[in-house]
């Protein structure tokens, strides 16, 4: 464990309580995806299958399980919440996320490190979490202003992978044998989707004006 | 070898 990967986790481990801070402060999902959240429900479910045969260590297996149950209830809040989900932006949330869900599962069969199940699973849920922001960012281009608490939900979100690529250096300085390029070039890939989001939220937050994205 | 490398991150 390094500093960039802790960093990396607690900030990812900070975009999860600010996103449950909003929806339970404010009883509402406005603004939030259902689908992206469903997407990373699955990108945890895939990746964390070994949570019960391989045991890393106690932190590893906490976060596994407070990742795995945060998703989870998120999506069960926005679904059958009585009062969340009725303000769920159901016309604004029409990305059509199952074609992520099939391109990234037909890559990961062609593109894993072993062709076994849960090495496929494993690929598949690095590929998927990288686009996994897509619909959440679709969503926020159409509603026009983005309330601070889901603007610092996605902040947090994007800065955790960008953690993780100062982590993958350290490691491939440090450690004679690291290699991980499925992991890395996703979250690379991953980090630059957020690009021009982060470009608008530093504007934003420069210009101390609401945080707005072009349509 | 071909060991599949132990996942160590989340």
């Amino acid at each position: 464990m390094n500093i960039f990967r802790l960093a990396g986790d607690m900030t990812h481990l900070l975009s999860i309580i600010v996103l449950l801070l909003k929806i339970y402060a404010t009883k509402s999902c406005s603004g939030i995806s259902l689908k992206t959240q469903e997407l990373y429900a699955l990108v945890f479910l895939a990746r964390y299958l070994d949570l019960f045969t391989d045991f890393i260590s106690v932190y590893n297996t906490i976060m596994k399980v407070v990742f795995i149950a945060s998703s989870l209830a998120i999506v069960w809040c926005m679904r059958l919440h009585p009062l969340v989900k009725r303000s769920y932006d159901k016309e604004l949330d029409t990305f059509r996320h199952y074609f992520l869900i099939g391109g990234t599962f037909v890559l990961a069969l062609v593109l894993n490190e072993k062709f076994t199940l849960q090495e496929i699973l494993w690929a598949f849920s690095i590929y998927l979490e990288a686009v996994a922001i897509l619909p959440q960012l679709v969503l926020l281009q159409r509603s026009g202003n983005v309330d601070n608490l889901t603007g610092q939900y996605v902040f947090f979100l994007g800065a955790y992978r960008a953690f993780y690529i100062l982590n993958w250096i350290y490691r491939y300085l440090t450690e004679p044998r690291f290699t991980r390029w499925i992991a890395c070039v996703s979250g690379i890939v991953q980090t630059g989707i957020y690009a021009d989001f982060f470009y608008y939220y530093f504007i934003s937050w420069k210009n101390n004006s609401k945080l707005k994205l072009p349509a | 070898e071909g060991q599949s490398v132990v996942k160590d991150e989340l």
